[in-house]
């Protein structure tokens, strides 16, 4: 199979196995050394790199907006999306104005397969899968739910305790080498504004918190701004998105991203469940990705677009 | 590697909160091995839960004695999953 020679050859409608994003990734940083760089956050359990893009115009320790897709591994049109997102920074900016105001004073960072060992699992071993792959000790059953990891409300209601339940939380808080390469990251960064983590499905705009029916000190600011961004979503193909706090919308989930992204000052935390066909779960057809990809980037534009207009 | 021959995704449609309750309860039984796709939430969203072959009947019957209401969202996963490979490598090629 011939590799892409560079980033707009690369096939944007379809699935791809790691390897091939990794080598997108680094096509999308050669081609634009002005604008993307690489960074290597931690590795993952089993040593695979977690690699963050990120998009900047210069300055040093500018306002941040962090995006993450793919933590559950086997939601691919996640990472698909997550893909498509860098070649459209780069593609934008300088085209558009309202992404080219962005970057000229803000930096993005992406990391698209946020959970390389799981993605690499659920293409080689077990479509299905959606942990970690660290051994669990004393059971047979393999892998953390990484989005129940984090030190928010951890252990609490809406996480599993049982190493064999796909929510199971870990040990402790970060004890995910995938979640704690990201905490690091974050603190040690100090200035990022905005943490929005991408999942999928079943058409959803949340914010904190999942682990506490206490609403989160924007509640009011974060439901407004969600409606707008789900509105200018549903703007290119009619697709309709609930939105919420994560406990009033689904369930309770402890043990959350963004509720510890919001929990350590980062306002404008959102987590995205993307498109649901109805029919097709996580098995969304290749001709699905590009409308996804597209339709919740106007969303996203709409909350880092805020997140630029409203400094705090 | 693992393949998911004959499983199939049921989706669920509580009437009630009694009727969320039982499929919750689901949740927290292993003996089944059920996989939840969309998690229980309210009466107006319905569960997505693959459900491994072996235990189709069992799961129907007690979705069934108790009223649950369920369709098929996808009725062998596997032929899906061979789709996605084939399309996958076609498109590659």
């Amino acid at each position: 199979v011939p590799e892409p020679k560079n980033a707009d050859s690369y096939d944007y409608a379809r699935y791809h196995p790691i390897n091939e994003i990794y080598s997108f990734q680094d096509m999308l940083v050669a081609e634009n050394p002005k604008l993307v760089s690489k960074i290597v956050i931690g590795k993952s359990y089993e040593g695979r790199p977690l690699n963050v893009l990120k998009f900047s115009t210069g300055g040093t320790n500018r306002p941040a907006i962090w995006i993450d897709t793919g933590i559950h591994s086997r939601e691919w049109v996640t990472q698909a999306s997550g893909t498509w997102f860098a070649k459209k920074i780069v593609d934008d900016y300088g085209r558009d104005p309202a992404l080219t105001a962005i970057l000229n004073k803000m930096d993005i960072y992406l990391e698209i397969v946020t959970n390389p060992d799981g993605y690499y699992f659920s293409h080689t071993s077990n479509r299905m899968w959606r942990k970690t792959r660290k051994p669990n000790p004393g059971s047979s059953c393999i892998g953390v739910d990484p989005n129940r990891n984090w030190d928010a409300g951890f252990g609490g209601a809406g996480a599993s305790g049982s190493p064999c339940a796909e929510t199971y939380r870990g040990p402790k808080a970060n004890s995910e080498s995938e979640v704690k390469s990201i905490v690091d990251f974050v603190k040690s960064h100090g200035n990022f504004k905005a943490f929005i983590s991408l999942h999928a499905y079943s058409q959803m705009l949340l914010y904190p918190y999942g682990y506490t029916k206490t609403p989160c000190k924007d509640d009011t600011e974060l439901h407004s701004l969600a409606k707008k961004a789900v509105t200018d979503l549903a703007s290119l193909y009619g697709t309709r998105y609930r939105f919420g706090s994560i406990i009033n919308t689904i369930y309770q989930a402890s043990g959350g991203s963004i509720d510890w992204s919001y929990n350590q000052g980062i306002k404008y935390s959102f987590t995205f469940e993307l498109r649901d066909t109805g029919r097709y779960g996580f098995i969304l057809p290749t001709n699905q990705i590009i409308p996804t990809a597209t339709e919740t980037w106007q969303a996203l534009m709409a909350i880092m677009n805020h997140t630029y207009k409203n400094p705090y | 590697k693992e393949t998911f021959e004959g499983h199939q995704v049921l989706r669920m449609y509580a009437k009630n909160e009694d009727q969320l309750a039982l499929i919750n309860d689901l949740e927290d039984n292993h003996e089944f091995e059920l996989d939840f796709w969309r998690g229980v939430t309210d009466v107006r969203t319905p569960v997505d839960v693959r459900v491994p072959h072996h235990n189709l009947r069992s799961i129907k019957i007690h979705l069934e004695s108790n009223a649950i209401d369920y369709s098929i969202m996808i009725g062998d996963l596997q032929a899906m999953l061979d789709e996605e490979r084939m399309e996958m490598v076609s498109a590659a090629r």
